[in-house]
């Protein structure tokens, strides 16, 4: 589960 | 001591690439139970710098490093936590109005080997095509003659 959220919290930064 | 010897590593008075210092950072990378964890944000820092020697030096620490110090550091590199450091030394709407063209170009030429030697880095392939979307990244860049093939597979863990 811990791995699944830090996969969701990771984005490309806004352009 | 991983500060240590990354500050030694990147040392922007002396113009020679320490590698002494950075073959002990790795291995510092690798002993330090959050060394693959702590380590990119180190150098994150580092290659932003506004001395352009210290950013050229820690980009060849981070590029040995990635080839050298085994999945747990690549992980963290190819995520986009990470990648979005890279990014804003090139984005104009961050430090890119400030980053001078040779490490700029270094950035770029890392990144595009990266999505030769690892394809299946999804993330690294996005972040690169972002660039490109961008305009920030006009053509691939030319990989010299050595840097076309992959590096040496990272070492197996227990080693």
């Amino acid at each position: 589960l811990g791995e699944e959220s830090e996969e969701r919290d990771d984005h490309l930064l806004p352009m | 001591a991983l500060e240590l010897w990354l500050n030694k590593a990147t040392d922007p008075s002396v113009s020679e690439q320490d590698w002494a210092a950075i073959q002990n950072f790795c291995e510092q990378v690798n002993t330090d139970p959050n060394g693959p964890t702590h380590a990119p944000w180190l150098l994150a820092h580092k290659i932003q710098s506004p001395q352009e020697r210290e950013a050229l030096h820690a980009l060849t620490v981070l590029e040995t490093c990635v080839n050298h110090c085994g999945e747990k550091f690549h992980g963290e590199v190819a995520k986009f936590r990470f990648l979005n450091e890279l990014i804003k030394v090139l984005s104009p709407k961050y430090l890119g109005s400030w980053t001078t063209d040779k490490v700029k170009g270094r950035v770029i030429e890392m990144l595009f080997s990266w999505t030769v030697w690892f394809p299946e880095d999804i993330k690294i392939r996005d972040a690169y095509q972002m660039l490109k979307k961008q305009g920030i990244v006009k053509q691939d860049p030319k990989l010299p003659a050595d840097r076309i093939l992959p590096p040496p597979s990272p070492r197996p863990r227990s080693s």
